[in-house]
């Protein structure tokens, strides 16, 4: 049963592709079968592996477009058990192209519905945007993950996802689900950052993942050599953090 | 003669609002008459001075909307010599609505021709997106100001910005130039971060302030008292970095 969880943060910045990128790495590393979906026109997850959004031609653009272009097709092997399926920046017209369809928010979701390839875990990356692209989404998968940077501008607009998340739990897909929230950019010496989890756990109780990613230079080191970090410092504390992560939702820890 | 400058960074979390918001209370501490203007439907710059785009009614969705509806009518006075446009949450829906108009790019053009109000600056805050509200604030501007984070991923959604202007200048706004590019979020101990921002003056010269803006906590704590941190911590580094950055501006350093 494949596991289809989008991370999904209007607010930018906040580690949604850091996020997808390493703890998509972390899953494939305990063998389990993993593909990546990078829908953000801007690409950061396709390039963070050394793919140019601007020269990709066979991509998530391509897979919501067109019914007849197959999910393999768009397929880049990156690693043992880890596969991607590029952005383009033709996502940025595909977002104005895909306004009057009818179908506008489950083109991904049907793509994916289409494809035979026994995936464990599909990872989806969208833009800092409340837009279709993000709807096809929160429309293609069934659980939610929120990324949320330890800082107060970044706190409140959890809220605001969570709204949305309802909204299309309530009229576009009643399968969605809250997988949790995962609390960035964490330092332990700043009592601000400190507060903000506390408030966190305050409000969303075990919605709140026990792993917080720690503030590391390193998960913006890594990119620059088309790796995550679990391959690039594997016995660094920030691959360990990922590790984390991804042990707490296999074993469904932080689940609603 | 009032100067009008948009910032912009289609890459989330940047430091755009952070940099309006402290730029602002720098030019005006100087005796300037600021005018800041927030077009972002998730309302960070409204929210950090203590205002809630969910209940703000005169707002610039209306300034977008209604030609009759004059700026007066939407101003709040923050301090001595500064004042907001504050954003609503409509505006998610007016980016909808602009999208059939045919001047839907000059709509805030418009709006800040027709006022009267004798600023001398302008300061227009922009979602972390390339849409008709970001397109907006680039038509309403003579001057565009790009933060950019001192990371890797960050650093490459620079050249995609300065396509966006080029774009608009050619096409919708001929007298639109780059004031400059300032380095947000800067760690002196942080080699990577010396490399990005050696980097940026490689690349761009001095298109890149002589200021960077250092990395600190404070400017996540000031929005927490509705303030920035030129009010909470008028003694701190972090004040002095964007008054600095306001020097640079009105001297016109970094300016091409
Ligand atoms: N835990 C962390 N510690 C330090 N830096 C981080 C961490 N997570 C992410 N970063 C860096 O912060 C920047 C923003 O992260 P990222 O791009 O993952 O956020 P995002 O939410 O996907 O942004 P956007 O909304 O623009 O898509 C990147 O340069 C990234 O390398
Ligand atoms: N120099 C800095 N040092 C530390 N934290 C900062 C700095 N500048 C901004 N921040 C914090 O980083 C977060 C992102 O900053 P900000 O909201 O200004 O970016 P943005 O580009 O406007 O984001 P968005 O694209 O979502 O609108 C905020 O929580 C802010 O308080
Ligand atoms: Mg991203
Ligand atoms: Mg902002």
């Amino acid at each position: 049963m494949t596991r289809v969880i989008v991370t999904a943060n209007q607010k930018g910045g906040v580690g949604k592709t850091t996020t997808v990128a390493n703890l998509g790495a972390a899953l494939a590393e305990r063998g389990a079968r993993v593909l990546l979906i990078d829908i953000d026109p801007q690409g950061g997850l396709t390039a963070s592996f050394g793919l140019d959004p601007y020269e990709v031609v066979r991509s998530s653009y391509a897979l919501l477009m067109y019914d007849r272009f197959s999910l393999p097709r768009a397929l880049v092997t990156l690693d043992d058990n880890l596969a991607l399926i590029p952005a383009s920046v033709d996502l940025a017209a595909g977002e104005i192209e895909l306004g009057g369809w009818v179908d506008r928010a489950y083109r991904l979701r049907g793509a994916l519905q289409r494809s035979r390839i026994p995936f464990d875990f599909m990872l989806i990356d969208t833009p800092p945007s409340i837009g279709v692209l993000t709807a096809n989404g929160l429309c293609a998968a069934q659980e939610v993950l929120i990324p949320v940077q330890c800082n107060y501008l970044a706190m409140r607009g959890v809220r605001a996802v969570l709204d949305s998340v309802e909204r299309v739990r309530q009229t576009l897909n009643p399968d969605l689900t809250l997988l949790g929230i995962i609390a960035t950019m964490y330092r332990a010496e700043s009592a601000h950052a400190q507060e903000v989890v506390q408030e966190l756990r305050a409000v969303f109780g075990d919605r709140v993942f026990h792993t917080l990613i720690g503030d590391s230079e390193v998960y913006a080191e890594a990119p620059i050599a088309n790796q995550t970090v679990l391959s690039y410092y594997p016995n660094h504390p920030a691959a360990d953090a990922y590790r984390a992560l991804a042990e707490e939702i296999v074993n469904g820890r932080a689940r609603t």
